[in-house]
């Protein structure tokens, strides 16, 4: 049919419907018009096309391109639905009204789990968990010696691998969270309650009266 | 020497990559 041809579009990117999207999320349609004006400013910051691609959402996070992080890649990736190597307003809406404080908290596990489920087998693996392990004290300068390592994923597993079979699956994640909410912290953005004061200038440009 | 307690995504989740804030940040 070729409606969804994204490598041969040739007219620009248009913004999706934000009711539709506000049907679809836990947004309301004016939040979501203030979310677009971040969109806005991530998707121009390289270039101006109305869409987000890697290095722009890199940038947006640690406001350097210079960085690379297996996490930004991979969150990347998931909000990337349509797994073009870009982002756009409906990708991007859905995905961060995930991290919205009322969205279901199953959504936060489902995302969470598929997050750290790196080569996307249907389960955490102990080489994934030692990779990510890793890669975060890396980030932090922070020096653990292998032992020590090796001690704490041996003891994440105790814990989380209660079929013992070294797989976390995604019951097991469920059960793990459930036990330690804190693991769940990094999936509610507060931000996202105060979108529409924070952008404020979405009111010039609203598509529907209140 | 202390036991090690922490959970290893205890210590994954403080990576900044995962700190998705950082996108409202101006």
């Amino acid at each position: 049919l070729g409606c969804c041809d994204t490598k041969n579009r040739k007219t620009p990117y248009r913004l999706e419907n934000p009711e539709i999207i506000a049907s679809e999320t836990v947004f309301s349609v004016s939040e979501v018009e203030a979310l677009y004006e971040l969109y806005k400013k991530i998707s121009s910051a390289v270039v101006d096309d109305g869409l987000i691609n890697k290095e722009e959402f890199q940038l947006a996070l640690f406001k350097t391109n210079k960085k690379e992080s297996i996490f930004a890649e991979r969150v990347f990736n998931l909000f990337d639905t349509k797994n073009n190597g870009v982002l756009d307003f409906g990708e991007f809406a859905r995905a961060l009204s995930i991290f919205h404080p009322d969205a279901p908290l199953n959504e936060k596990i489902d995302f969470s789990f598929r997050l750290y489920d790196l080569k996307q087998q249907g389960y955490i693996g102990r080489e994934e968990v030692k990779h990510m392990m890793l890669a975060t004290l890396a980030e932090s300068g922070m020096n653990l010696s292998d032992e020590v390592i090796e001690n704490i994923i041996d003891k994440t597993f105790e814990e989380a691998d209660t079929k013992h079979d070294g797989r976390i699956d995604k019951d097991e994640w469920e059960s793990l969270v459930l036990q330690h909410p804190s693991l769940l912290k990094n999936m509610t953005l507060q931000y996202l309650r105060d979108i529409t004061t924070t952008f404020p200038s979405f009111v010039f440009y609203s598509q529907v009266e209140d | 020497t202390k036991p090690v307690t922490m959970n290893a995504f205890e210590l994954i989740s403080r990576s900044q990559g995962l700190n998705l804030s950082n996108l409202f940040e101006k």
